[in-house]
C-alpha cells in the first residue's frame, strides 16, 4: 500500500484517454484500457466510466521525455510508464512512455499489462516484491487471454476498497515458494543438465551446482508457450525437450521452440480417447519414452517413432504403489515420480521404489 | 590517456547503479557516490535496500544478479517512499 494510504473517496470513478500511440490501432488501445480497468473492477466495488470531454479522475496519456511532471521518461526501454496515487489534479493519472514499442501481444511491451500495473498505482497500490505479482516493478509478459490477477494483488486492492459484490470471491494464482512443503508440480524435465520444474505460469530452475533455485515465468524464456504445461521430457540424445498441454505438444530444440509446433499428440500414436498427458520421461539407456495418463501408461520407441505394442498397461502393474503421476523425470539412472507433495525414487533395473521423499527435496530447503 | 575498458565498464556500472537508485530508491542526486569507500556510504545503503526489496543477497555491491534486475525495463514509480 502507498504510504499515507491514499484512496479514492468514491467507488464510481471516471477515466479519459487523452491521446494514442501510433504503434497500435486506436481500437486496440481502448480495448487494452478497458481490460486493464476490469482487472481491478472485477475484484472490488470500483466502477470506471469513460468520459471524453472533461477532466476525469484517471487521465491516461502517452508522453515524451520531459513532460512537465518532474519525472521525465528515458526513451525506449528503461522506464515504461508511471502513475500517480489517488488525488486531485494529476492524482490517479497514468503516463505511458510514447517511445516504447507498445503492442497488444508479446512483441515489445504489452500495453494491457503495463496499464493494469499503473492503474494499481492510480488506485493506491505501491510495488510488491512478490515476483509473480502484477505490482512487481519489473515488466514481464503474460498473454492477455491467460492473465489472472495474482492473489497478492487481490489482497492489496481489497485491503483498500474491500471485496467485490460477487457471490463467489475471485481468487488468483499464488507465486510458488521453493520451500513450501505443500508445493506440487505440473511437469518436470531435465534440460542440458539442469532440472526445470513447471507450475502454472512459473518454472523453477535448479542447476545441480547452484545452491539457490531460480523462479521465472515460462513466458520469460518462451513467450509462445502457454502456461500450465502438463508433461515434459528431455530426449538427451536428440537434445530436445517435448512439452505437453491438453492434446498438443511443442518441441524445444536446445533452448528454442522448434518451428511448426504445436502438433497434435496423436502424431505420436495416442488413440483419440487420450485428451492429455499427465507425465512423461525418457529412458536414455533404452531409447524408450514412458507416457503416463490417468492410471495407465504407454511406451514409445524414440528410434522407431511409434508406440510399442501391448500398451497401455496399468501403472501399478509395473511401477508399484505410485499409482497416478503428476510429473516424472529420469536422472543418473533413476526415475523420480511426483504425486502431490510426495516423490518416489524408482530403480528401473530393480523395478522397484527405492526411496520416498518430499517433492521439494531438490531445493536444499 | 584512453580510458581502460575496465575503468570504462566501472564508470558505466556506477552510472547505471546511481541513476537506478536515484529514480527508485530516493538516492539524493548531490551525494558523490563511491562504490568503494567504507562506512555509511549512501549508495551502498540504498543498494542494500534495493537488494532486500528484490530478495537478492544483500551485499551492498553491484553484483551480477543486482545489475541484471537494474537493466530490466520497469515501472517508473519508485519502490520506496512518497511519489506524487
Amino acid at each position: 500500500l502507498t504510504p499515507g494510504n491514499p484512496k479514492w473517496k468514491r467507488n464510481d470513478l471516471t477515466y479519459r484517454i487523452l491521446n494514442y500511440t501510433p504503434k497500435m490501432r486506436q481500437a486496440d488501445v481502448e480495448k487494452a484500457v478497458q481490460k486493464a480497468l476490469s482487472v481491478w473492477s472485477n475484484v472490488t466495488p470500483l466502477t470506471f466510466k469513460k468520459v471524453d470531454d472533461r477532466e476525469a479522475d484517471i487521465m491516461i496519456s502517452f508522453a515524451y521525455r520531459d513532460h512537465k511532471d518532474n519525472s521525465p521518461f528515458d526513451g525506449p526501454n528503461g522506464q515504461l510508464a508511471h502513475a500517480f496515487q489517488p488525488g486531485e489534479g494529476i492524482g490517479g493519472d497514468v503516463h505511458l512512455d510514447e517511445e516504447e514499442d507498445w503492442s497488444k501481444d508479446g512483441r515489445g511491451y504489452n500495453l494491457f499489462i503495463v496499464l493494469a500495473h499503473e492503474l494499481g498505482h492510480s488506485l493506491g497500490l505501491s510495488h510488491s516484491n512478490d515476483p509473480g505479482a502484477l505490482m512487481y516493478p519489473s515488466y514481464s509478459y503474460t498473454a492477455p487471454n491467460e492473465f489472472l490477477l495474482p492473489q497478492d494483488d487481490i489482497d492489496g486492492i481489497q485491503a483498500i476498497y474491500g471485496q467485490s459484490s460477487a457471490a463467489v470471491q475471485p481468487t488468483g494464482p499464488v507465486t510458488p515458494q521453493p520451500c513450501d512443503p505443500n508445493l506440487t508440480f505440473d511437469a518436470i524435465a531435465t534440460l542440458r543438465g539442469e532440472i526445470m520444474f513447471f507450475k502454472g505460469r512459473y518454472m523453477l530452475r535448479k542447476h545441480p551446482e547452484r545452491a539457490e533455485t531460480e523462479l521465472n515465468f515460462v513466458s520469460l524464456f518462451w513467450p509462445k508457450l502457454p502456461s500450465g504445461i502438463q508433461a515434459t521430457y528431455e530426449n538427451i540424445e536428440r537434445d530436445e525437450v517435448l512439452l505437453f498441454k491438453e492434446d498438443k505438444y511443442w518441441v524445444l530444440r536446445g533452448y528454442d521452440i522448434a518451428p511448426g509446433y504445436p502438433k497434435p499428440i496423436y502424431r505420436l500414436g495416442f488413440p483419440k480417447t487420450v485428451k492429455r498427458v499427465n507425465a512423461a520421461y525418457n529412458d536414455e539407456t533404452t531409447g524408450k519414452t514412458y507416457f503416463f495418463i490417468a492410471d495407465r501408461y504407454w511406451r514409445y520407441d524414440e528410434n522407431k517413432k511409434s508406440m510399442d505394442h501391448g500398451y497401455p498397461r496399468k501403472i501399478v502393474s509395473d511401477f508399484g504403489k505410485i499409482g497416478r503421476v503428476d510429473a516424472a523425470f529420469q536422472k543418473d539412472g533413476y526415475v523420480y515420480f511426483f504425486r502431490g507433495t510426495t516423490q518416489f525414487q524408482f530403480d528401473p533395473r530393480a523395478k522397484r521404489i527405492v526411496r520416498q521423499m518430499k517433492s521439494i527435496s531438490w531445493f536444499n530447503c | 590517456l584512453p580510458v581502460s575498458p575496465e575503468a570504462e565498464d566501472e564508470r558505466k556500472t556506477l552510472q547505471l547503479v546511481e541513476s537506478y537508485l536515484q529514480n527508485f530508491y530516493n538516492l539524493q542526486k548531490d551525494q558523490k557516490p563511491h562504490l568503494r569507500t567504507k562506512g555509511d556510504n549512501p549508495i551502498v545503503e540504498k543498494l542494500k535496500e534495493m537488494q532486500a526489496f528484490f530478495g537478492l543477497q544483500v551485499t551492498g555491491k553491484p553484483d551480477l544478479d543486482t545489475l541484471e534486475i537494474m537493466k530490466k525495463s520497469r515501472c517508473g514509480v519508485p519502490d520506496v517512499g512518497e511519489y506524487s
